[in-house]
């Protein structure tokens, strides 16, 4: 119980410092980062968003918003959801992703909460704000699987996205579950397996939105390197969408190496608004995902 | 996909663009402008004579998007530009056959 | 509905209102642009080496109007605005679906 | 015929203007405007607090030509315009129905 706190809080306070430490090298090239930060491995904010040091996102907005919804019906609800995106979305946040922006203005024009297949629905969007869902379903395969495709399609609804959120998903609660590294790695196998575009070996080819890229990133920075800070630096460092790709390498590291694992230099720099709420929906997704025990 | 042309009274702008942003319209391209219509320029002392300045300073906005969302959006400039006094200024929706996203190369919906 | 988009030399803009103003349109929108085309641009001193600005400064005049009007609305703005050298500028006619007049929510024919 | 309109980063006219005529397109019309949308607007200081510039200054490309030539113009924009970087810009497509040469009343393809 105890060791599941601290991993499932590790992915999530894991997840903000890495949109936090990536966002300021977010949309440069790795031969730009290194020009102008050597190796970027502290809390300064800017980047292209001109943020305060810590400053996390739409990427870590995106979850709280998701967590929100979940926790206020006690379930996944795609209507509850859409509105809680649509209030973030009207706080005026620091960024908004150009996919999920079309998904929320389609709803506000139609309501509909589903979007269309598109080819045009690759980008990692969908795929970055699943860790609520992640951790409130721990105790229900069915529902992680219906709930993640439900809050994906909202905006995403791609065949690499799908398969790429499902998967990190698999590879979180086989983390948070305490079934270290290699049960991880078994399920990043299974997803190369059935979609070999997502293979990062010998190592990934870009760093980009898309959601292949994304992943090819993670998987490749998370599954070489041995603690919470080699892997954000290793990932951030590659450049591309450094936010989101050091976001998603801060939850699997977060759920490795635990809250403990995360440098408190770095964690001291979140705001504690963004440290509470994110403690305050990890106690109440794992409370909910015990009594959706199956 | 249609283009809304919006001329409006220059202090309208931010009103307008938050209006726009109200309803999941966050892009747009903004021209100052000159217009001549019923509402008569002002007049101004010039090397001692007065002249009348026969058109007005206003702002052109340009916004692409679906055409489904063209409704709300007139509706949402109009509210917010309007003041009831003449020179509120026009709309005009032109129908655009492609729109692209030079950065991705996505196309249409995709590309606003 | 259709917008007439002039885009002449700025000196005859005035010479081109009158003429609008003559067959009735008393109403449009213009703009300072930058023409590029056959006409050359000038030579300039900069710094003790000469250059040359490939560019000329032109207005564009946006008038939207009935399809009717048309015909004789170019054949004004024609007139008025041809010197016969290179450089006159051009006209486009494009297509609307709708003109809409905010200050008093009057569509189409009746918003200009 | 097509009208482009391109709003692209300023420091690409040029990149843009030389790859349009290498695909033989000499004429076009050029506006500065203010752009709104994902790209953030620079900070700035006024009187000793920071404030954020919310728009970018761009540059509007508006080229009328025939349809054939359309994916050819696109790609070439797109191409010389793109930096891979948010804020490069958007192409819209629009329908001309009319074209006229002032200086000589030339129509349609002949006009440009
Ligand atoms: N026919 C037209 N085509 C294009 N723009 C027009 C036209 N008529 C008016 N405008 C623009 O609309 C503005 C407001 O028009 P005006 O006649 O003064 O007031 P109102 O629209 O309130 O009746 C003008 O300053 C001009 O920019
Ligand atoms: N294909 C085009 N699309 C849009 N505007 C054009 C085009 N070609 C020319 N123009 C505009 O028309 C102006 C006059 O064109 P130019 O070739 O110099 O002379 P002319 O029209 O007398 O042959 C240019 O300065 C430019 O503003
Ligand atoms: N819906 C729109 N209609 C008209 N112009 C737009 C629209 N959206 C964006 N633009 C123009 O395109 C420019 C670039 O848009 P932006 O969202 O910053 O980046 P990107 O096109 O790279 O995604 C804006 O500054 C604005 O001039
Ligand atoms: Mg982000
Ligand atoms: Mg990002």
């Amino acid at each position: 119980r105890e060791g599941r706190r601290a991993r499932a809080l590790g992915a999530y306070l894991g997840f903000a410092v890495g949109d936090a430490l990536g966002a300021t090298v977010e949309f440069l090239s790795a031969e730009e980062i290194a020009e102008s930060y050597g190796v970027h491995r502290r809390m300064i904010g800017g980047g292209w968003l001109g943020l305060k040091p810590g400053q996390v996102t739409d990427d870590t907005e995106m979850c709280l918003a998701v967590g929100r919804a979940i926790l206020a019906l006690g379930r996944f609800d795609p209507c509850s959801m859409a509105e809680e995106l649509v209030r973030w979305y009207r706080g005026r946040p620091v960024d908004v992703g150009a996919t999920c922006l079309q998904g929320i203005r389609r709803y506000l024009t139609d309501g509909s909460l589903d979007a269309l297949p598109s080819r045009w629905h690759g980008g990692n969007g969908a795929c970055l704000r699943n860790l609520p869902v992640i951790l409130a379903t721990l105790g229900d395969e069915e529902a992680f699987g219906r709930w993640t495709i439900g809050q994906c399609h909202f905006t995403h609804n791609h065949r690499f996205s799908d398969a790429g959120t499902l998967a990190l998903g698999e590879m979180v609660r086989s983390l948070v579950g305490g079934e270290g590294i290699s049960g991880a790695r078994a399920a990043a196998d299974r997803l190369i397996a059935r979609h070999p575009v997502f293979a990062f070996d010998p190592h990934p080819a870009s760093s980009s939105g898309y959601v292949v890229d994304t992943i090819q990133t993670v998987f490749f920075t998370f599954f070489g390197s041995d603690s919470f800070a080699s892997c954000l630096i290793a990932t951030v460092n590659r450049g591309g969408d450094a936010d989101s790709t050091g976001a998603l390498a801060g939850m699997l590291a977060g759920a490795t190496y635990t809250a403990e694992g995360i440098p408190r230099g770095w964690l001291r720099k979140l705001s504690a608004k963004v440290v509470n709420e994110i403690e305050s929906q990890v106690d109440g997704l794992l409370a909910l995902a015990d009594t959706r025990k199956r | 996909l249609c283009k809304i042309e919006a001329v409006i009274k220059p202090f309208k702008l931010e009103e307008v663009k938050e209006a726009l942003t109200e309803i999941g319209i966050a892009g747009l391209t903004v021209a100052e402008v000159k217009g001549f219509g019923r509402q008569k320029g002002h007049t101004e002392i010039y090397r001692g004579s007065e002249y009348t300045v026969d058109f007005l300073p206003k702002v052109k906005i340009e916004v692409v998007l679906e055409e489904e969302l063209v409704p709300k959006a007139t509706e949402a400039i109009i509210k917010a530009a309007r003041t009831g006094k003449i020179g509120d200024g026009k709309i005009f929706v032109i129908p655009v056959t492609e729109a692209i996203r030079i950065r991705t190369g996505e196309r249409n919906e995709h590309a606003i």
